[in-house]
This record gives C-alpha cells, sequence and structure tokens, in this order.
C-alpha cells in the first residue's frame, strides 16, 4: 500500500501545487510509482502537466479509480486530473460523496508506492478529506509576513484530524519556499518557523527561482525542464529528505 | 452612498489583500472616508493593519455594523476586522445569513465613501456573496503562468452575478501585480492579459518590491511604511486610477 501525502496551506500562493508536482516527480525519477491527486479546482497541478481538467472528478465516479488516471510525460509518473466544475468540488467535500473518496484514496491506489495530493488554498471540507485519508502532511511555507498568521489555524486542523481514531495522519513536515537569501524577511521568517517548529521543518529551503515558474508552461516539472538549476536541485534535495524520514 | 468595490481572485497569493489594504489607505490618504471590510477567515488585512481578528464577524453581529468597526493608525481610514472562526465563514455565505450580509453592506456603510472587501482565494458562496452586494471587482493578477489558467472560471463567475437584475456589479479593473521587469515571464504574462482584457487592464502595474512585503510586519500600508518606494509609488497611481474610472 502506498503513502499518501497531502500537501496544504490555508494561506494561497506558497508553493503548494509547485511542491507536490516536484515532489511527485522527484520520487518517480528516484523508481518510485508516483500518482499526482489534483483536487484543488483551479486545476494548476493538471494543467502545469499539459494535461486537461476533466469534467466529472474520477474520486467522483463510480468505477475503478485506474480509468481516470492518466500518464504524464514522466515514466514512473500518472495524475488523476482536477475537475473545475464547482459541483464536484462540493460534493468531493459532502456527505457519502466524501466517503467514496476516502474509500477510493484508501482502496483504489494500491498500485502506487507514493500518492501525493494537491490541496487548495482552504482549511476547508475538501482538504479535511484529503487529510483523512492521508499518512502525512507536508506543509510548504512562504518566507513572508503573513506565512505564520494562518499556520496555527491550520496546525489545529491538523491535530484535531490527527487525534481521531480513524486516522493515521502524522505532520510530513514543513519546507520553506521561495527563500531569497537577500532579503531579511527571509532570514526572520525562517528563524521564526524554525523556533517553533523544531526538526518538524525540513533543512532543504526551496529558492526563489524564476525557472521554477516557467516549467508549468512547458508542461513539465522544474526537474525535467531546468534540471542544474536551483530550484530543481533543492526539489531533488527535499525528495531525499522526504524519503530518509519515511 | 459609498462604492463597495470587491477585490478577488480564486487563484492564492496574488495580491489581493495587498491590493485591498493598499488602495483603502491611498484612497484614505486621498481625502474619502474609507472602510476596509475583511472576508477572508486568514485574517490577513486585519492583521496588516496591526488588529486583532474578531470572535464573531461584524457581518453577523444583529446590531448596527458601526459597532463592529475599528479605527486604524491612519486617519480617514476605517477597518471591520476578519473571523478565523470557520462556523463564521460558512454563515457569512448559508442561506438567512448570506442575506444579513447583504443588508450590512447595503445599508450599514452609508456613512463612507469607499468600502474595499478583501476575499477569500475562492470562487465560493462567501466571495459570491460579497461580488453580489458590490458596485465593481478589481481582479489582482501575478504575471506568473498560473495566473491565466483559473481567470476564466472567475470571469464567468462575476458575468454571472452581472447578469442579475438585483446586481449591480461592474468589473473594475484588472491589476498586474509583482510585475518584475526583468523576467521574460512576466512580459509575457502582461502580453496575454493584455490582448485578452484590453482597456479593462490598469496602465499600472506592481512591480516586485519587498518593501510592499515588509509593510504589514510594521502594520502599515506600504504608502506609509515606505512612501518613496516603486510599491508605493505604484499604488498611489493605481488609486488614480480607479478614482479616474468611476
Ligand atoms: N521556488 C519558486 N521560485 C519561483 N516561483 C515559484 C516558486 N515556487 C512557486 N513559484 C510560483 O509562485 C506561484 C505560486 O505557486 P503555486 O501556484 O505552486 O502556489 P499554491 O500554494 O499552489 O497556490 P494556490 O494557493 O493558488 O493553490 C506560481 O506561479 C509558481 O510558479
Ligand atoms: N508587489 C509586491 N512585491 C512584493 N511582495 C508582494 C507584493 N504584493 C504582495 N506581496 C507579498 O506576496 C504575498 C502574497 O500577497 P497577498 O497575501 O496580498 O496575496 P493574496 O492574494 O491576498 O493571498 P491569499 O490568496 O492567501 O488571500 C504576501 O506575503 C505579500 O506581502
Ligand atoms: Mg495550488
Ligand atoms: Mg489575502
Amino acid at each position: 500500500m502506498g503513502r499518501v501525502v497531502s500537501v496544504a496551506n490555508q494561506k494561497g500562493g506558497v508553493g503548494k501545487t509547485t511542491t507536490a508536482l516536484n515532489l511527485a516527480a522527484g520520487l518517480a525519477l528516484a523508481g518510485f510509482r508516483t500518482l499526482l491527486v489534483d483536487l484543488d479546482p483551479q486545476c494548476n497541478a493538471t494543467t502545469g502537466l499539459g494535461r486537461q481538467p476533466t469534467d466529472r472528478h474520477g474520486l467522483l465516479r463510480a468505477g475503478p479509480l485506474r480509468e481516470s488516471v492518466v500518464s504524464t510525460d514522466l515514466t514512473g509518473m500518472e495524475l488523476l486530473p482536477g475537475s473545475r466544475r464547482f459541483e464536484d468540488v462540493a460534493l468531493l467535500a459532502g456527505g457519502v460523496e466524501g466517503r467514496r473518496v476516502e474509500e477510493h484514496l484508501a482502496k483504489g491506489l494500491l498500485s502506487f508506492d507514493y500518492v501525493i495530493v494537491d490541496c487548495p488554498p482552504s482549511v476547508g471540507k475538501l482538504t479535511q478529506v484529503a487529510l483523512s485519508t492521508s499518512d502525512e502532511v507536508i506543509m510548504p511555507i512562504q518566507c513572508e509576513y503573513f506565512a505564520m498568521e494562518g499556520l496555527t489555524r491550520m496546525v489545529h486542523v491538523i491535530g484535531k484530524i490527527i487525534g481521531r481514531d480513524s486516522s493515521r495522519l502524522e505532520l510530513g513536515g514543513i519546507v520553506l519556499t521561495m527563500y531569497d537569501h537577500h532579503l531579511e524577511l527571509t532570514h526572520e521568517v525562517e528563524k521564526e518557523v524554525r523556533e517553533f517548529f523544531g526538526d518538524i521543518v525540513f533543512e532543504t529551503v526551496i529558492p526563489r527561482d524564476v525557472a521554477v515558474s516557467e516549467a508549468p508552461s512547458h508542461g513539465e516539472s522544474v526537474i525535467e525542464y531546468a534540471p542544474y538549476s536551483r530550484g530543481a536541485r533543492a526539489y531533488v534535495e527535499l525528495c531525499m529528505e522526504v524519503l530518509g524520514r519515511d
């Protein structure tokens, strides 16, 4: 049974999709059979790999999940595309459907070593459904003032889910993104986050690197698009650290 | 009756809060009585002005809205603080309560010239309630690949609301944020946005400027924190353009 890893943070634009996509690619390149699940109605993980969102989300279809999974250009990495339809999102998060999602995520993904779930910028029901079926959650944090603000709420929600008997969720780690070592603000936020969260914070930081933001327009991870870039090397290092913690 | 301006975009981290806060400050400095309404459960607009979120959102309290409004350090600019509580957010967006919000936004704010509403990163009910009680919506767009992706969905939702008999909503404009003229990606996105949206896009672009991201840690707008910075000057120019369009 594969490990299900959610990438989540209520704060918008902190690098959730970029981290989920590049982590999935890094794990595939390391030889693990990986599935990237796009749970965000913006469908950025889907379009960032050059694929199309689907009309009806695969997690809501009655048939086996396998039928909704599509290949990517990277061997060993597959994608469960997102859906822009609002009804799907509400269904994914609601009652009976919410349980179908949990069943699919729990049973349907047996053939993968890693399942990486990209979550929308919210702590609402959809993210909670993803967290309650995950083994771990990775939280990207931008090195900005507002970064610390929303974190306590997020950590509280994660704590609640970890506390449930039915959950196997652990905090996988916090990763600092868009790190710019020229900025004092970056160092201030890093110091605060490492003091507050200690060893939970990954050693690896992801630098701000234009190659990272260019890669999605080529439908690739930054590791494939610009393998010698600082952003690509940092994501490869992050993969090694994630593998080391599992 | 004041003009109600919502600042909205489903994409996270594009500069909604930064634009709402600095627009409100710029309008106050130009002599308009301005209210900033924080509708995001992250409460970044509230903490960015050095104020505390409230337990129960002012828009949900039965009493006159005036009682929930707090002053800021800037004369002429007041704040309706946000609430982190999830129940509030769901209530704000739901049935009967949703109507109370509309009543408050429509009637309770007579004493302001401008009401600026900071929305969460979503096109869900809460944002739709804000849009349906607004005169105009301003959409910040980051000069990044994913920026154009979610826009069609957002524009579709706005179009639906504009089409309703009860609405007076217009598209106030699109503003390019975190503009870095050294990056080719920035110029590519700008070209695409201006070709697609034409005159709707403001002439003024907001440059990426560290002073903008430092200002909230001092509880001030960038116009007060670093008045000679490129970010501050751009937000003053944006204010002039918004005033010119009204
Ligand atoms: N290390 C980096 N260097 C430069 N740009 C980056 C980096 N990481 C992410 N970006 C860019 O920043 C923007 C925000 O990142 P991303 O979309 O991954 O965040 P998100 O948390 O998924 O956003 P949302 O909250 O909307 O889901 C994107 O345009 C992305 O390309
Ligand atoms: N022009 C700019 N230059 C540099 N940094 C900026 C600029 N505009 C915004 N920022 C920073 O970028 C981050 C995202 O901006 P902001 O929080 O305003 O976006 P948002 O759209 O409100 O995010 P959310 O989707 O979470 O509500 C913040 O840390 C902010 O300080
Ligand atoms: Mg995302
Ligand atoms: Mg915001």
